[in-house]
């Protein structure tokens, strides 16, 4: 911001283009300008580096919420379930993630639920391999209900410490493979009560409003306990998440920052923040 | 929807001789509102209501009687000449074989593309070899090479660990065994990653494409721009396959793209299937935008 006098329509008009170039979103956009013009009419926001200020405080307030960490049961397995649109990162996500567990010496099964797309089982059995992992799949084309209830059988005559689940990628606008999730789901409860765990919704941070549908539904239909915000080293900055915490009070637990195995970070809102308005 | 909202524009404005700025401004508003909801890049919107308003103010509104549906066919005539026409053809080289290059970031798409435009181009009759030119991502050749085994489309692969090194391999090998058609399927990469984007231009340098298609998410925001940008600045893309267009994202990304490189988009993926791959349409798309 340059160093004007006062808050004019100039200085609010060229917030509403940072924020919605960060892929906030409209909807968001317009709540956030409304609050700050409630708080300029009440506060001293006299000066525009005041509002950028204030604009900071809100997006951090929200994505502070509660619920960063990865909820663990107190015994073992602890079964995860990846989940998300075709292309956004979830089996890469799950080879990072397992590594943080292989590496602390635990016992990893992963299970290679996407039965569908082309060498799916394969890229898993891959990443597998480079964590020290192992992968329980079945052949192509069959029913991955079937391969996650292999999965949580293994786990439990091996007493794995985690098991991590892929599941194909799938639009949320699908109804007949939200179902085969919603029964992926039923499965695991029913060998083991009480999973999975965690249900990770994996959403690509290049994604604009979209990401917000995405959320929405994946939620209603197995009820997301946490969000991987992936390729956050690219130049896109992800700011519809803000909306998702906002609105759907999703926490977001992990990011990814490259394809490697060690390009996966905790969720740290301060950071977030400030790479949104860089 | 913006219908809607266009048709309260209309009872405000019919009766006028002539559209007025004061007239205009709310139904641009909807009209932006619209856009960047359909994850149009920001400035991309500015620019687009700065030709639409300079198309409208003054415009002769007493030969029709409604000026608020005048309003609305400049909207989408301007939206629908943006997007451009239906120049879906791959560009045939005169003397075989024609290479077809797909460049994109990560997880765009590229590889389920490359697999439904070969299959294509086989049923009207030609010879494709497909190319596992992705040496990076665990199981990226072995995903190429089950697609070709389904469709009955031979793929080239090597052991090597050079991009260019396959690519210039495979375009002999077609000259060789009288493939007509060479589609290069490339690692996903990001339009900063500058080690990366140089391996694709010595592939380009190397076998020369005739075609270079910019593989796109239709769900990408406001980014659509900046990546596009990139993509062509380095390679001088031929045209834009948009995909994932059966989920429910607007697609503004679409007007973003072709904005800032004024390259066709030439095909749209509507689903995960090998036969779900069209000719892109620019007025449903750009319908589709609007909302
Ligand atoms: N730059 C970058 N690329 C990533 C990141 N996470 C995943 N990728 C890449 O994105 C592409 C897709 O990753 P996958 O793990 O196959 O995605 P997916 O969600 O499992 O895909 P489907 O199973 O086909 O739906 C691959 O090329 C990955 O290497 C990230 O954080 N940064
Ligand atoms: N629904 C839908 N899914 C698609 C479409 N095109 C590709 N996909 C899916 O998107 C995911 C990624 O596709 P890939 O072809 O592996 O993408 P890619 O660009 O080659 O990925 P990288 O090589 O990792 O960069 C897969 O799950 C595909 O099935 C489409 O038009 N619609
Ligand atoms: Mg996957
Ligand atoms: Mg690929």
């Amino acid at each position: 911001f340059s160093s004007r006098e006062k808050i004019d329509g100039a200085v609010l008009e060229e917030l509403e283009q940072i924020l919605i170039e960060s892929d906030i979103g409209v909807q968001h956009s317009m709540a956030l300008i409304g609050k700050l013009e409630e708080a300029i009419k009440t506060r001293d926001l006299d000066r525009p580096a005041l509002i950028k200020g204030y604009i900071r405080n809100e997006i951090l307030g929200v994505l502070s919420a509660d619920g960063h960490q990865l909820k663990r049961p107190a015994s073992d397995p602890f079964v995860i379930m990846v989940v998300g649109v075709n292309g956004v990162g979830k089996t890469t996500t799950i080879g990072k993630l397992a590594r943080r567990f292989t590496q602390a010496g635990e016992a990893v099964l992963l299970a290679a639920g996407d039965t569908f797309r082309a060498a799916a089982a394969e890229q898993l059995e891959i990443w597998g391999g480079r964590v020290g992992a192992d992968v329980i799949r079945h052949q192509s084309g069959s029913d991955p209900s079937a391969v996650i209830f292999d999965a949580l059988k293994a786990a439990e005559s091996r007493k794995a410490g985690v098991v991590i689940a892929d599941t194909a990628g799938r639009l949320h606008t699908k109804v007949n493979l939200m179902e085969e999730l919603k029964k992926m789901k039923r499965v695991m409860d029913k060998v083991i009560p009480g999973t999975p765990h965690e249900v990770l919704l994996v959403l690509d941070a290049t994604t604009g409003q979209n990401a917000l549908s995405q959320a929405r539904i994946f939620n209603e239909a197995v009820g997301v306990t946490g969000i991987v915000l992936t390729k956050l080293d690219g130049t896109a900055k992800g700011g519809i998440v803000t909306a998702i915490v906002g609105e759907l009070g999703l926490p977001v637990k992990l990011i990814g920052i490259g394809e490697g195995m060690e390009d996966l970070r905790d969720f740290d809102p301060e950071e977030f923040v400030r790479a949104l308005f860089e | 929807t913006l219908t809607e909202k266009f048709n309260t524009v209309i009872r405000d404005v019919t009766g006028k001789g002539k559209l007025s700025e004061e007239n205009i401004q709310d139904a641009l508003k909807s009209v932006k509102m619209a856009l960047l909801e359909a994850d149009v890049n920001y400035k991309v919107v500015r620019d687009f209501l700065n030709r639409v308003k300079d198309r409208s103010v003054g415009e002769e509104v007493h030969r029709s009687l409604n000026p608020g549906q005048q309003f609305i066919k400049v909207v989408q005539q301007e939206l629908t000449a943006l997007m451009g026409g239906t120049d879906s053809k791959v560009k045939l080289a005169s003397a075989a074989p024609t290479i077809i290059m797909m460049a994109g970031l990560q997880g765009s798409g590229k590889t389920t593309s490359v697999a439904k435009l070969a299959r294509i181009y086989k049923n009207k009759g030609h010879r494709p070899l497909m190319v596992a030119a992705d040496v990076y991502r665990p199981a990226a050749i072995h995903q190429l090479q089950v697609l070709g085994r389904d469709l009955g489309i031979p793929v080239y692969s090597s052991e090597s660990q050079d991009p260019v090194a396959i690519c210039s391999a495979a375009k002999q090998k077609a000259v060789a065994e009288g493939f007509d058609l060479v589609f290069l399927d490339t690692a996903g990469r990001l339009h900063i990653d500058d080690n990366l984007m140089h391996e694709l231009e010595r592939i380009k340098a190397d076998v020369s494409p005739h075609e270079i298609l910019f593989v796109a998410d239709a769900m990408t925001g406001q980014d659509a721009v900046n990546i596009a940008q990139r993509f062509n600045e380095r390679l001088e893309i031929t045209g834009v396959i948009l995909t994932k267009l059966d989920g429910d994202a607007r697609g503004g990304a679409a007007l973003s793209i072709r904005t800032v490189t004024e390259k066709p988009i030439k095909f749209v993926g509507v689903g995960e299937k090998m036969d779900q791959l069209e000719v892109f349409h620019p007025d449903r798309v750009a319908s589709r935008i609007l909302g």
